[in-house]
């Protein structure tokens, strides 16, 4: 359901190119579970960014569910950005002024949920990531791995099929962390699509395939 | 060299208080390298954050080469924080609006060190890092592995003889990851202290000590 086809990302520095992207093609069925391993700054988060419709490519196509995003109206991206699709970003990407109950609501707001059900729906992902004594408690009165936590409850609180997980657990101790991938398992075992990049192999286990990548192009994977 | 006696950090939130350090004792000699290990949440960053001169503990005392830093000059404490201590922070804490050269070289324009000088030396720990090609670049035009390889650049421009690196490969694949930690094996081996927060064990066995945290208090250690 999610094609990329011959990719490029390229950003201009002065007079030269960075080719963040460098001929990209990959293909997600429905339902996969998959990770993505690679150096630092081998092209994953601008990957991951394509893929949630936080960015488009210079040239190749990104089909999404078999339509070419190009060719998608600013309200279907729109919706697949805020419904389809929950991501969790390496750097968590939060509001500083709103608490973390305020920040998991937010997604609800576009997607016109009432002021009672975004609470009640906002609270219990918080308590499923161990956060229900922190609900109030702004990013800046947060530890990192709190905020990476909230970051991913507010990725899940609107249900999307497709989960894009960018590092979720490197800043978490292994207990929590091992309770983060279960919350990502059961989605999977759901039937939903979790892509994550990580740099820990134990992680990528959890997966069924694991894509390699490096200087911006795919060079290899392993299916289970 | 470094002594928290009793230490207590509290928020007030509200009607409630966090306690976010609550009782902790700590001492740490001359070229000493140790690893704080603990959940998410349980005090690292607030006790990294006061040996590092950037916080004050609200009970108890920090000693600091058998001065109470409470009886410290500004001056000695400003030269201590910029000259003594490196710190790489679990954020980076980088500025959004300068390079990375420019965010390498900034602590030692406090340091009163001329202009070729710095930029020789910010060059010469940024290709240490492994980012030569990337010295141009702001943190938003940086992946996170990235930003964080110029924190910890930054962190030992000033030849400090205390380096306090929390969470410092979280963003790195393992193979730069380990390049970090030669370079802070290295730094031990030649008398500095390394203080590191870690969540990753295989990390944590860099150091000769190793101290547990939970609900910010010590609750173990182990010695090599
Ligand atoms: N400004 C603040 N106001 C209120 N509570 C705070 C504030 N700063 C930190 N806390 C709380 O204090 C506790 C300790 O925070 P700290 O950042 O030291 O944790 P940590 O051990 O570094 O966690 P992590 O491994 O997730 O980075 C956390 O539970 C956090 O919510
Ligand atoms: N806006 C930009 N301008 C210039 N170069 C950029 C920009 N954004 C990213 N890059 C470069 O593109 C490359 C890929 O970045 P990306 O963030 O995708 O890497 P990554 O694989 O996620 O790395 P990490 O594991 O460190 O997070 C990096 O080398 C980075 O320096
Ligand atoms: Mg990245
Ligand atoms: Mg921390």
């Amino acid at each position: 359901i999610l094609v990329l086809n011959d990719v490029f990302k390229r950003y201009k520095m002065g007079e030269q190119y960075v080719n963040a992207l460098d001929g990209v093609s990959l293909e997600i069925e429905r339902g996969e579970y998959i990770a993505i391993m690679g150096p630092s700054g081998s092209g994953k988060s601008t990957m991951m960014n394509i893929l949630g419709f936080l960015d488009l490519p210079d040239n190749g196509e990104y089909i999404f569910d078999g339509q070419k995003i190009t060719g998608m109206s600013e309200s279907d991206l729109a919706f697949a950005r805020n419904r389809r699709v929950g991501f969790v970003f390496q750097t968590f990407n939060l509001l500083s002024r709103e608490t973390a109950l305020e920040n998991v609501e937010l997604p609800m707001i576009y997607s016109g949920i009432s002021k009672a059900k975004r609470y009640k729906r906002a609270k219990k992902l918080l308590e499923m990531v161990g956060l229900e004594e922190r609900m109030n408690h702004r990013p800046n009165e947060l530890s990192g791995g709190e905020r990476q936590r909230v970051a991913i409850a507010r990725a899940l609180v609107n249900e999307p099929d497709i989960v894009l997980a960018d590092e979720p657990t490197g800043n978490l101790d292994s207990k929590t962390g091992t309770e983060i991938m279960s919350i990502l398992d059961n989605l999977n075992e759901q039937g939903k699509n979790v892509i994550l990049v990580t740099h820990d192999p134990e992680i990528a286990e959890h997966s069924n395939r694991i894509v390699h990548i490096r200087d911006g192009k795919i060079i290899g994977e392993e299916k289970k």
